[in-house]
């Protein structure tokens, strides 16, 4: 997964997401693409979730499944969520899930519905998103709607690290982070680098022009895009608009 | 790249989750659409699952799902159960396959 967040020159921000899936299920030889990823493609919607009448937040997900991945709330918050891989993850939580009674952590799919039905506020979702014992590690990409406002939280079960707009700790500019599936104070593998293009786009672009349509371009640039991404999503808060569109990547 | 604006062609498309509705019927008109998709991926997760902890381990994990359903916090359990009702898919497979993130981020 990629997901970028920038802001523009009048403090506007704009969320856009990758999402990518793993590579298991193996290699279609024939259509050149990975199975899981396009069999995903179909199950893909956008979803209003409504409460009395008004649309509470809108979300971009898969039919059949009740969490979130990547949603916006509007004048609130944008919200996106990356893979992070570990091998004492997820596995250890749910055999601990199964095995105690206490159930004290929390599944990392149904916290993010949590914050977007609960959250009123972007410091809200961040205390929430950062605070919660969990059980597997993630990367919690956050937008709000002020100037600044904007962050990459790395957890794992219990602790966080928190990145915010501004800062230059990603790599990213001032006015930009972006996100993929590593560590920010690692260097990405060689065989999957997205940071290092999807930063370059950005910096070469410059703010002036940061927009939705400037994400989608980035979004759209191997090996940012890449034969795993099922969607592309671009968030506006202030307007609560999200929209998607499932990619094709053409071979290299 | 210029690729923006993107191909409508490829538009999700946007369906309506009410809230207001019992947790049991909030997803029935998605899943009347979307169903039989899900069940064709259902089965390949199934094989990854499989091949990734071995027969064993996956036997007990199908095994406990319909009971980690159950103490799933609310609304999400009753939601499960509403999606396996109009999926025809067993309550295990769903709960599976909402809990894949946790279970395999290995």
């Amino acid at each position: 997964c990629t997901s970028i967040i920038a802001q523009d020159p009048s403090g506007y921000l704009y969320h856009g997401r990758n999402l990518d899936t793993g590579v298991f299920l193996g290699w279609d030889k024939k259509n050149h693409t990975w199975k899981v990823a396009e069999k995903l493609k179909p199950l893909t919607v956008q979803l209003n979730w409504k409460k009395n009448g008004t649309t509470l937040f809108r979300s971009l997900s898969f039919a059949g499944y009740v969490g979130v991945l990547t949603a916006v709330k509007e004048d609130k918050f944008t919200f996106s969520l990356d893979k992070r891989f570990a091998l004492n993850g997820g596995f250890m939580g749910l055999l601990e899930w199964i095995l105690f009674d206490d159930h004290e952590q929390s599944w990392v799919s149904f916290l993010t519905r949590e914050v977007l039905e609960v959250a009123s506020s972007y410091k809200e979702a961040q205390t929430k998103l950062m605070k919660t014992r969990l059980m597997a590690p993630v990367y919690f990409i956050l937008g709000g709607a002020q100037p600044g406002e904007g962050c990459i939280i790395t957890r794992d079960r219990d602790n966080a690290d928190l990145v915010t707009l501004g800062s230059e700790k990603t790599g990213s500019g001032s006015w930009f982070l972006v996100q993929t599936n590593y560590d920010h104070w690692k260097n990405p593998p060689f065989f999957d680098d997205r940071r290092t293009p999807a930063i370059q786009c950005m910096t070469e672009n410059g703010q002036i022009n940061a927009s939705l349509s400037l994400i989608y371009n980035v979004l759209s640039t191997k090996p940012v895009l890449n034969k795993e991404t099922v969607y592309t999503a671009l968030m506006e808060v202030r307007s609560g608009e999200l929209q998607g569109w499932t990619r094709q990547c053409p071979d290299p | 790249s210029g690729a923006y604006p993107p191909d409508k062609h490829f538009e999700v498309p946007v369906y309506d989750v009410d809230l207001d509705l019992s947790p049991l019927q909030r997803w029935a008109p998605l899943m009347a659409d979307k169903g039989p998709q899900l069940v064709a991926l259902i089965d390949d997760v199934k094989d990854l699952i499989k091949s990734v902890v071995g027969e064993t381990i996956f036997k007990i994990i199908m095994n406990n799902l319909s009971k980690v359903a159950t103490t799933l916090p609310y609304p999400f359990y009753e939601e499960l159960v509403g999606i396996s009702t109009f999926s025809e898919l067993p309550l295990s497979t769903i709960t599976m396959y909402n809990i894949f993130y946790e279970a395999f981020t290995l």
